[in-house]
């Protein structure tokens, strides 16, 4: 799911 | 990670570092809002909800926990450091920045990856992120003298902002599934408030005058 792309960003 | 992206977490630090050189060593904090960095201490409490939760990398817990206690110390000196204290120009940091917070969150409610608490606290975070520069801003107009490292701090803010949309227009092309039309959205709109002062302040660099922004 969309929801589910690991937020890797500062 | 590709290199606009480290390019510009190093210019975010980089930009810390200033910071914390003029308030530590100078022990001034002439010309810095205040009220823009209690913005960023919100933003990285906000958004960085998960850093005990998903670990991702050794890189990203590290630099989370740099943006997490440079911000409060950065309030922490402003507000109580005997020295650096006396040199907040409070009478011209009058932005009204709690009226930013509750529409950011407001909106962080509406538009959301997700209707889930930690997914609109980081909608949130990306939306206060974009509007906390302009406190900022406005103290820059008012200030007659910007001294340089002051000039440098923000330079080196908005640097890491556009590196950051050069990092997505990359990323968009090397990972198809990446995207997060929310960060990028609110990142174009953070990166054009600098527009003006980037303009003011390669001017006074190219014609070797002190920066000055018009009233």
């Amino acid at each position: 799911a969309a929801g589910d792309i690991v937020k890797d960003e500062l | 990670m590709n290199a606009f992206r480290l390019a510009g977490d190093m210019t975010h630090l980089l930009s810390v570092v200033v910071l914390l050189l003029k308030i530590h060593t100078i022990k001034s904090c002439a010309g810095i809002s205040l009220k823009t960095q209690e913005l960023y201490a919100l933003v990285f409490a906000a958004r960085y909800l998960d850093l005990f939760i998903h670990f991702i990398s050794l890189y990203n817990t590290v630099m989370k926990l740099v943006f997490l206690a440079s911000s409060f110390s950065i309030v922490w000196y402003m507000r109580r450091h005997k020295i650096v204290r006396r040199t907040y120009d409070k009478d011209h940091d009058t932005f009204r920045h709690h009226f930013l917070v509750l529409p950011c969150l407001a909106l962080a409610l509406l538009i959301n990856e997700r209707f889930t608490f930690r997914e609109v606290m980081w909608a949130f975070s990306i939306y206060l992120e974009a509007v906390a520069i302009l406190p900022q801003l406005v103290l820059l107009q008012r200030t007659r003298n910007i001294d340089n490292l002051t000039g440098q701090y923000v330079f080196f803010l908005g640097a890491y902002r556009v590196l950051y949309i050069l990092n997505w227009i990359y990323r968009y092309f090397t990972e198809p599934h990446f995207v997060h039309w929310i960060s990028w959205v609110a990142g174009i709109v953070q990166t054009l408030l600098y527009a003006d002062f980037f303009y003011y302040y390669i001017m006074s660099w190219k014609n070797n005058v002190k920066l000055e922004l018009p009233a």
